[in-house]
């Protein structure tokens, strides 16, 4: 599969923020992923969705990605670090 | 660390439509049947008792919007978000639904893009009683839409969802200990739509259980914000202020007095409570207060609330002329005070303050014309406004009097069921329900 055009992965890292993969972006920041937490979240996903946990962004993974659902996230927001 | 469940802490939770969607082929009614039957899927596993109010207080609201609607997770067009809802918990939004009105909502349709409103409600108020997304694949919870669920009549929730639902509240308390366990359950159920080929050829005939008014004896009797009430078992009839009956059919009493255990055969007595005009039921030690026709958080409790033993009552009213009610349980009779909340000394005592009415009733009212009634069998006593005894010529007949039906007297046999009044009515009874002209006199009151 060709690889994601930038635009595809920022479609996709906000689909893993918005249902609690990734931590919200820090709009202050635009805070970047790492490309291991973005493999760690992806991997999480496809657990979630009943896939193959590979961590890449393949294509069953952006087609589920594209299955309609519930708005709510599927993990709890992560409970924030105390400073 | 997932965060600790949120529940409901109370057991009886309303609902309500309060926006519907808007160029849906699914019409209202279908749309609340809907919902209802996906609240009755959680509600038949768990002690959750689901009610639909009209009111703006209702503990579930259940809007279909689009885009964004004032939470944090708009929708975005068809496909992508469908539908959300909140868990519980002590914010206003809590147990709230949101459908995505931008997705063509079905039901019983074989369109392939179309979305099963059933089967996303039940997902979505798996939500509003505390469950959160899980990935089994099995589960009605998982994240992603699965398409239908089949017959909203027939579905049954998978096992792990059963569980998570159990653990959260426990399971549904096993039959009353009144109920007889062999009677199949009339569902209170809002009608859905026969699928298109299998509408029935025959109108719904009430079921054979169906008591008729004319051979009746009442279980109780009341007069409500006006209007007159007659209970026997599962049914009520009903007659409004002008003393007419408002159909010769009786309702189902779980369909308007929302809230009575679904298991509950009957009332043993019903009053109006003049201090606050909510309705009190009765039925052996338990009694239940509504606020209009629905049931009040936090019951049934005790009847010795009141400082009844136990067992219960035969009968309760309010006395026009004081904020007392009476209370009467075989040959005895208590007086209490709702102001104070406590029973009169001397009670229980053996004699009335009325003469002439029998020793053992089956409920007693007041009506608009300020007179008391006190009913027993197929008969009634009439005690006048101000006076302390039974007026000459009684007891007469309830079924003639109160039920349009034939004088049993006139015509013996004819006192039984089939003992419709029509020609026979007697005479000078001005009260006469138009039911015998050849219609039904309906009212719809809420």
């Amino acid at each position: 599969a060709p690889a994601p055009r930038a635009e595809d992965l920022s479609l996709e890292v906000e689909w893993l923020s918005k249902f609690g993969y990734l931590p919200p972006a820090d709009p202050a920041t635009g805070q970047l992923q790492t490309q291991e937490e973005l493999s760690k979240a992806v991997a999480a996903m496809q657990r979630f969705a009943g896939l193959e946990a590979t961590g890449v962004l393949d294509v069953a993974t952006r087609a589920r990605m594209r299955t309609p659902r519930c708005s709510l996230p599927d993990l709890p927001a992560p409970a924030r670090r105390r400073r | 660390q997932a965060p600790a469940p949120t529940k409901w802490s109370k057991r009886n939770l309303s609902w309500r439509v309060r926006t519907f969607p808007r160029d849906s082929p699914l019409g209202r009614d279908t749309v609340r049947a809907l919902m209802h039957y996906a609240l009755k899927v959680w509600g038949d596993i768990t002690p959750l008792n689901f009610h639909e109010v009209a009111g703006s207080a209702a503990d579930i609201q259940i809007d279909f919007s689009t885009a964004d609607h004032n939470d944090r997770y708009p929708f975005d067009g068809p496909g992508g978000t469908v539908a959300h809802a909140f868990l519980p918990g002590d914010h206003h939004t809590a147990g709230d639904a949101h459908f995505d009105d931008d997705e063509a909502w079905t039901f019983r349709s074989s369109d392939a893009h179309g979305m099963d409103l059933f089967a996303v409600a039940v997902h979505e108020f798996g939500h509003a009683i505390g469950l959160s997304h899980v990935a089994a694949t099995q589960s009605i919870m998982q994240p992603y839409y699965q398409g239908p669920v089949g017959d909203p009549l027939h579905y049954g929730l998978p096992y792990a969802d059963r569980v998570r639902a159990w653990q959260l509240y426990g399971v549904r308390e096993s039959v009353s200990p009144t109920a007889q366990l062999d009677t199949a359950e009339p569902e209170e159920t809002p009608l859905l739509p026969e699928p298109p080929d299998h509408r029935p050829s025959t109108p719904h005939v009430p079921g054979k259980d169906v008591p008729h008014r004319c051979s009746a004896h009442f279980d109780a009797v009341a007069q409500i914000r006006g209007e007159a009430f007659f209970f026997k078992g599962r049914y009520f009839w009903r007659l409004n202020r002008d003393r007419h009956l408002v159909s010769l059919q009786p309702a189902q009493m779980h369909r308007f007095w929302r809230g009575l255990p679904p298991h509950l055969d009957g009332v043993d007595a019903v009053y109006e409570r003049t201090i606050d005009h909510k309705i009190v039921f009765f039925r052996g030690d338990r009694y239940w207060v509504f606020q209009d026709t629905h049931v009040e958080e936090g019951f049934p409790r005790p009847v010795s609330d009141f400082g009844l033993p136990p067992g219960g009552v035969d009968a309760a009213f309010s006395w026009a002329h004081s904020d007392k009610t009476y209370f009467f349980k075989d040959q005895l009779y208590w007086r209490y005070n709702e102001l104070t909340r406590r029973m009169d000394p001397g009670h229980p005592a053996r004699s009335p303050p009325w003469r002439g009415v029998p020793s053992t009733l089956d409920d007693a009212m007041r009506w608009s014309d300020g007179a008391a009634y006190f009913f027993r069998g197929r008969e009634y006593w009439k005690v006048p406004d101000s006076e302390l005894a039974v007026a000459p010529g009684y007891p007469q007949s309830t079924a003639r009097d109160w039920l349009v039906c034939r004088d049993p007297q006139a015509d013996p046999e004819g006192g039984g069921a089939e003992g419709e009044a029509g020609a026979h009515a007697p005479p000078g009874q001005h009260d006469r329900s138009h039911a015998e002209d050849g219609y039904q006199v309906c009212a719809c009151s809420s």
